[in-house]
């Protein structure tokens, strides 16, 4: 009512015409999505899709490029995420809003904390800030603890020091949300909703088919997406500009004849979740949806109905080839409209062929089906019962959500689906990830091994004294076959011994900072002895002797060659450590990497079950001469002349 | 002298911290691992990222007061400053989606650059005292 307002006051101008406004609308799609799929590909390519993969890897000890969370990275996904959304692409904000929030804290933390960050309490910063982008992109701060909590530090320790941390930046970043008040409402939300009317016992069964078919559409979404992925490294990796104009056009072409789709998600949301108040003309809220009753002939009823159903279809199979594509892109919000659009189709059967009107709250089953697929594509359940809580303020619809949402797990659980889409684009994309959950099956598998079938076993030592320009050019010979990341540190009195004794491990790039550290020159540094170990006294008081025993770790994890594989992954997982020695009666047989455990568990897992993803190659190739044929029919013959 | 040390009676093999390269098969869910760096949280505990400890603010005046000051406040500050950029980013985001999206439908009569909330803005706000600075 406010809109049809300030548009009858003349505040607001549509476009007029029966063309225009059609020609402008697609035009201004085409633009926004050419000019954010511009902006990722020429100038900040880590600022494409949603970041969360990369961010839940790296949170879990594996660091990534760093230009990921770079400042030019904030700046592009800052400008090119609305740009893509405005688009009318089918991708949300909420996940890239994960990405630049964790940019945030990682620059800031980087500049502020310089002289005293370590990596550990780097993590806390980054799961904070994650947490916060999840805030301010829901307007729900506790939800975006949890989704912290939940999601990115699933495979970390999430002690009580990055919950505060994580409950006072969200306090922070909405708060300040708040005061910007950026829909000039007092909300920081487009779809924040509330409800008077109390629900049914009886209404049950109901919510749990729209948790069925979250579950399903997790289930389905994220395997058609996967599958697309393929498709697309395949065969479309060499257009991706191309093909964000073709998505962009199709979606806008498709999208402008459909109510639903035509508008913003959020503000569709926001429609699709509101309670109608009948006979009640003083209300704020006014929607065609809240005209029908039982007494609406039947025409209308059909026309509204079939356009929600059209929009959950068209909605989904958007999302599918929309998410991946190189703009920014989150798949949450999507995913909630989908369920959005379902659930108020289920409503409008109910209230029509069940119930009767103004028995059930139908924006309540829009709502219930939002939190069915945000869960279905997530694989969360607390976080999203707490963000739809706090979207809503509706306490009394907390058990319908808490129904929704768990039997939205149950068949995702029961349909073999490990993770959400983030979970599973690690694995698509081959992500290292020390996962927390283990299945029975993996666990009987990886039993059967030990360290000693695992372990590189021919190494590179540097004895506990050595000449500093043997370590330089050690560490900075480009030609070197030394193409490691660490050195087990050995006895000097094993200097000629076939088998040596371990006395430490140091990192390579402790080492290299350190010699950076020495104003040593070249010549210098031939006599200029390093050590590790022993002292400037048990080494007579030489001159030219640098200690390098602070860099050292003098007591690594190590292991014997029988121990389990299932053992040495827990120790990578609960220690966080990266590298494990493997000695037998004190000497050095081997060693394991983080890496090298992650890779012999898909290896092994490959092996006995299978890829974990199945392509249908033939369907792609033939989907790709349809695609191909039409490519051809629209360029240039060998005259140069258009077909 | 670094030595390449193979272990009697071992395999040859590879890894991450080894010379071979073909220890593992190559398999797709393990391709991306060479773009990441493990991180040893035990050696990397307690070591600082940055060496560079030169903060200007703390060698001018009251040098010990700014850095006590510093020193109890810089996780609150480090907290706070990255919530409020986070939430001015937040905000410019909904913003300038919404003058986008909104662009795409119509226009504001009176300045083209504001989005549907900012030109309504007033007309369906009852809020017109001026007298409360709170509600103002």
């Amino acid at each position: 009512r406010q809109e049809f307002e300030c548009e009858a006051q003349g505040l607001w101008i549509a476009w007029k015409g029966h063309v225009s406004p059609f020609i402008i609308f697609m035009l201004l799609s085409v633009l926004f999505a050419l000019i954010s799929t511009l902006l990722v590909k020429y100038v900040a390519p880590m600022a494409t899709g949603s970041g969360i993969s990369e961010i839940k890897v790296w949170v879990s000890g594996f660091e990534y490029n760093k230009e990921f969370l770079g400042f030019l990275t904030l700046v592009i996904k800052s400008v090119a995420l609305p740009l893509a959304i405005s688009s009318g692409l089918s991708v949300g904000k909420e996940g890239p809003s994960v990405h630049y929030a964790t940019c945030c804290g990682y620059l800031l933390t980087k500049w502020l904390l310089r002289d005293t960050l370590t990596y550990s309490s780097q993590y806390e910063y980054i799961t904070a800030a994650s947490g916060a982008g999840v805030a301010v992109a829901f307007g729900a701060p506790i939800g975006g603890v949890l989704f912290g909590l939940e999601e990115i530090a699933s495979a970390n320790r999430f002690n009580s020091s990055t919950l505060w941390k994580s409950y006072y930046v969200a306090l922070v970043a909405i708060t300040t949300l708040k005061y910007i008040d950026p829909f000039r409402n007092g909300r920081v939300i487009l779809f924040n909703v509330t409800y008077d009317r109390d629900w049914k016992v009886q209404e049950i069964p109901i919510f749990i088919a729209l948790g069925i078919f979250g579950g399903l559409y997790g289930k389905y979404i994220s395997k058609w997406n996967i599958n697309f992925i393929h498709f697309r490294k395949m065969y479309l990796s060499s257009w991706p500009v191309q093909e964000v104009l073709f998505l962009a056009t199709l979606t806008a072409l498709i999208s402008y004849f459909n109510e639903f789709l035509k508008l913003d998600m959020t503000e569709s949301m926001g429609i699709l979740f509101h309670e109608c108040v009948k006979n009640d003309n003083t209300s704020t809220f006014s929607h065609r949806l809240c005209q029908l009753d039982e007494n609406t002939h039947a025409f209308e009823f059909l026309k509204i109905f079939t356009s929600l159903c059209f929009a959950t279809v068209i909605r989904a199979l958007l999302v599918v080839v929309s998410y991946g594509a190189r703009v920014p892109a989150g798949i949450f919000v999507p995913s909630m409209a989908v369920g959005a659009t379902f659930g108020r189709a289920v409503s409008l059967l109910v209230e029509r062929f069940i119930s009767g009107p103004s028995v059930i709250t139908p924006g309540a089953y829009a709502f219930l089906g939002a939190a069915a697929t945000l869960s279905g594509i997530t694989n969360l359940t607390l976080t999203v019962v707490v963000i739809m809580f706090e979207l809503t303020g509706a306490f009394m619809y907390i058990i319908p959500l808490m129904i929704v949402v768990a039997i939205t797990r149950i068949i995702l659980s029961t349909s073999g689906i490990s993770g959400g889409i983030a979970d599973q684009m690690i694995m698509v994309n081959g992500f290292p990830y020390l996962e927390d959950e283990q299945d029975e099956e993996e666990e009987e598998t990886l039993e059967k091994y030990t360290a000693e079938q695992l372990m590189s076993s021919k190494l590179i030592t540097i004895n506990e004294t050595i000449y500093l320009s043997e370590l330089e050019s050690l560490l900075y010979d480009s030609a070197s076959e030394y193409s490691v990341h660490g050195f087990p540190i050995t006895k000097d009195e094993d200097k000629f011994e076939k088998e040596k004794r371990c006395i430490g491990y140091v990192l390579k790039r402790h080492l290299a900072s350190k010699i950076m550290m020495q104003s040593v020159n070249s010549t210098k540094a031939q006599t200029t002895l390093v050590y590790f170990n022993k002292s400037n006294e048990e080494l007579g008081h030489r001159e030219n002797c640098i200690g390098f025993k602070d860099i050292m770790n003098e007591s690594p994890i190590s292991v014997k060659k029988a121990v389990p594989v299932t053992l040495l992954f827990r120790m990578f997982k609960e220690l966080g450590c990266k590298t494990i020695i493997v000695e037998e009666s004190g000497i050095l047989k081997g060693l394991v990497t983080a890496k090298d455990i992650l890779r012999f568990k898909r290896i092994k897992y490959r092996e006995v079950h299978g890829a974990k993803f199945t392509y249908n190659e033939a369907l792609d190739r033939r989907c790709w001469s349809v695609i191909h044929f039409i490519i051809k029919r629209f360029t240039t013959n060998r005259n140069g002349n258009v077909i | 002298m670094p030595t390449t040390y193979v272990p009697i009676n071992q395999p040859i093999g590879d890894g991450e911290d080894v010379i071979d390269t073909n220890r593992f098969t190559n398999i797709p869910e393990t391709q991306n691992f060479d773009q990441f760096v493990t991180i040893d949280k035990i050696a990397e505990e307690n070591r600082p990222l940055s060496v560079d400890s030169d903060r200007e603010f703390l060698n001018s005046k009251y040098r010990h007061y700014r850095e006590v000051i510093w020193d109890r406040a810089k996780t609150f500050i480090t907290l706070s400053s990255t919530a409020i950029v986070i939430g001015c980013i937040a905000g410019f985001l909904q913003v300038f989606t919404e003058t986008l999206v909104n662009w795409k439908t119509g226009h504001c009569q009176r300045n083209w650059l504001l989005n549907k909330s900012f030109c309504c803005n007033g007309v369906v706000n009852e809020v017109t005292s001026t007298s409360n600075l709170l509600l103002k």
